[in-house]
């Protein structure tokens, strides 16, 4: 463990406790993409497969069912809740999310560390994670203004990866035989996405003014 | 053969 890959899973434990501080304090999911957190969930569910047969530490296996349940209870939420789901962007959040889960997977079955059942699903949950803020980035920019909250959740969940590629620079540079090429790429992918976003995001907080995407 | 070793990260 280095202080950029704590620092980064702090910040994505940061950006869930956001999100469900937006929806249990606001009782709404307005502007909440979810596509973007049902892929989140499958994300989770597809690379944590590992939970019961590799024991890596304590903080590892408690954070991957945090991660696991957060996901899960934020779709149920979404979904079940009657409050929060009747404030559910249904009519905008119309990304063709089965799309990136088809191709992510034909993906992982081409390129893995290892043609196996458990590897071919931790590049499929890889891949996927890079593509999978996709449906809310489009939400966001067809709802125009943004709630405060939600986009520091998106800045938040943006910002983990960002300091996981630190993680990997950092790991290349003091462990020997360091070589995680598939997430590394797709860390790149995924934080390249954020880019526009993150420019917008910073020009708010200089402006003190509202985040405003670009319709 | 080059093992996989288990994912430690997140």
């Amino acid at each position: 463990m280095n202080i950029f890959r704590f620092a980064g899973d702090m910040t994505h434990l940061i950006s869930i406790l956001v999100l469900l501080l937006k929806i249990y304090a606001t009782k709404s999911c307005s502007g909440i993409s979810l596509k973007t957190q049902e892929l989140y969930a499958l994300v989770f569910l597809t690379r944590y497969l590992d939970l019961f047969t590799d024991f890596i530490s304590v903080y590892n296996t408690v954070m991957k069912l945090v991660f696991i349940a957060s996901s899960l209870a934020i779709v149920w939420c979404m979904r079940m809740h009657g409050l929060v789901k009747r404030s559910y962007d249904k009519e905008l959040d119309t990304f063709r999310h089965y799309l990136l889960v088809a191709g992510c997977f034909a993906l992982a079955v081409l390129v893995n560390e290892k043609f196996t059942f458990q590897e071919i699903f931790w590049a499929f949950s890889i891949y996927l994670e890079a593509v999978a803020i996709l449906p809310q980035l489009v939400l966001l920019q067809r709802s125009g203004n943004v709630d405060n909250l939600t986009g520091q959740y998106i800045f938040f969940l943006g910002a983990y990866r960002a300091l996981y590629l630190l993680n990997w620079i950092y790991r290349y540079f003091t462990e020997v035989r360091f070589s995680r090429w598939i997430a590394c790429v797709s860390g790149i992918v995924q934080t390249g996405l954020y880019a526009d976003f993150f420019y917008y995001y910073f020009l708010s907080w200089k402006n003190n003014a509202k985040l405003q995407l670009p319709a | 053969s080059h093992v996989v070793e288990a994912h430690d990260e997140l």
